[in-house]
């Protein structure tokens, strides 16, 4: 069966998009089949992969305006097992689709369920807004990841973040659970790191979701997203590379393993 | 006269809200009298100035839902010449005030306008997401900084807000004017950093405009927000306070000198 995870956290730049490439393509390589799907209207996990390329491809905009099932905006990655339905395009096509549908946090997860897909994972690249899309993306899973840069700002906003997850869990979402909090773009030499990595797991809300794998800081994830692939193609004997796949073993192996 | 700057890129985490501290810190520290207003319903500008204390300030929220003029909902920082509105808090009231209003995206600039101020600069912090938040900032302001991360997926993104900007202006501001770009968290000893910045130099859309100040990575600037004050009394000889002090005294020498 399908797990269907969504990378999620208010704040920006926590590495929500190079989290979802990059352990996506860690779980592609075990042979998992991965769907990536691009939420986020921003679109950077749409350029991760059209970098080369500027062809007009079918994407999410398509299937929620419901012109076409998820299925056929489903594009080849050029990785093995690695698949992507493409970010949103014309927002404000998409946003009066969430005006005149009766249920509006589920149209997503309508899109999703109606052609049952063969893969063994759907994961979903989230905004950082709080508007519909995110609403949306976190309606349409069973379970969320939670990266938090080790610094102080995001910290913060993760923890005001958990009671929106909370409220839309109650309303929307009864099922879904967080798999884990995952510290990122951690950077050992510098103290801040620590301390915050610290408080995390000293924190009531985070300290037992952490997950034991740490996303260090590594030049390689940034500069991995102006070439074709994930950090597996582009560098794979960084630090970045071994600690993606780490995390794809540790989600592998269970929910947060510790 | 006041001058009213709006700090907005939709990437996420490209230092807005280090900006807007830092860069209005400087500015008062020239005399110069600053009013902070932070427009992001994440809240991490009011975080950084309440970090101390868990008093139930005034904040944009009663502004905007017509309870107290904005001038009630000014706060010290501790700091001689700058002054705070912090954040949206109960961010549902706020969006049904922009549902009934019926100009939608002007609520702010009305609220900042109904009682004119004697402030040099007005500086809003904007949110990383597009909805009504952002449009209300840059409606009610008459200039624009936008940092850029030198990393490509910032500059990506960047280049996609312009876009947005520019129907913005068109639909609601005509007379919105970008103060420049600013290149932030440079690591010099990144070939990356260096790669991203010519990037942006060579960026038709970018080039011209580009800050002569750099805003270098400075660990000094992320634990700063942990505590009270800005860089420039938390680590007032740090490459962080020599940049935003440049950048001030750049600001105020002429829109983006180069
Ligand atoms: N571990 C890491 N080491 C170094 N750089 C990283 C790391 N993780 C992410 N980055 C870089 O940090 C920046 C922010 O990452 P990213 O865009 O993935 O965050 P995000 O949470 O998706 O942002 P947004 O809120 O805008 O969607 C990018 O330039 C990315 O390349
Ligand atoms: N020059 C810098 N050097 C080192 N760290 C920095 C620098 N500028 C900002 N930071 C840190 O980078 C992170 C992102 O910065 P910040 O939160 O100000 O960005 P933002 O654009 O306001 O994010 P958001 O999109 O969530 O509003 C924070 O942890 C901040 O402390
Ligand atoms: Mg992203
Ligand atoms: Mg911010």
């Amino acid at each position: 069966s399908c797990r269907k995870i969504a990378i999620a956290n208010q704040k920006g730049g926590v590495a929500k998009t190079t989290t979802a490439v990059n352990l996506s393509a860690a779980l592609a390589k075990t042979g998992k089949k991965v769907l990536l799907i691009d939420c986020d209207p921003q679109g950077s996990l749409s350029s991760w992969f059209t970098a080369n390329n500027g062809d007009k491809r079918l994407h999410l905009g398509h299937v929620l305006t419901g012109r076409i099932p998820l299925v056929d905006a489903i594009s080849e990655t050029g990785l093995d097992n690695l698949f992507i339905v493409p970010g949103i395009g014309d927002i404000d096509e998409v946003r009066s689709i969430f005006e005149i549908s009766s249920n509006r946090h589920s149209v997503f997860k309508e899109a999703i369920e109606a052609v049952p897909t063969n893969h063994d994972f759907i994961i979903l690249d989230c905004p950082s807004s709080d508007g519909d899309f995110l609403l949306n993306s976190l309606a349409a899973v069973d379970e969320v990841i939670i990266p938090v840069q080790t610094e102080i700002l995001a910290l913060n906003s993760t923890l005001s973040f958990l009671e929106k997850l909370s409220d839309t869990r109650n309303a929307y979402n009864p099922s879904l659970k967080i798999s884990g909090f995952l510290a990122v773009m951690f950077d050992g030499r510098t103290r801040h790191s620590h301390d915050i990595l610290e408080k995390m797991r000293q924190s009531p809300n985070l300290g037992d979701k952490i997950f034991s794998t740490i996303i260090r800081k590594n030049v390689r994830l940034a500069e991995g997203a102006m070439k074709a692939g994930s950090i597996l193609q582009t560098s794979p004997s960084s630090f970045g590379a071994e600690d993606y796949m780490a995390l794809g073993d540790e989600l592998l192996g269970g929910i947060a393993q510790r």
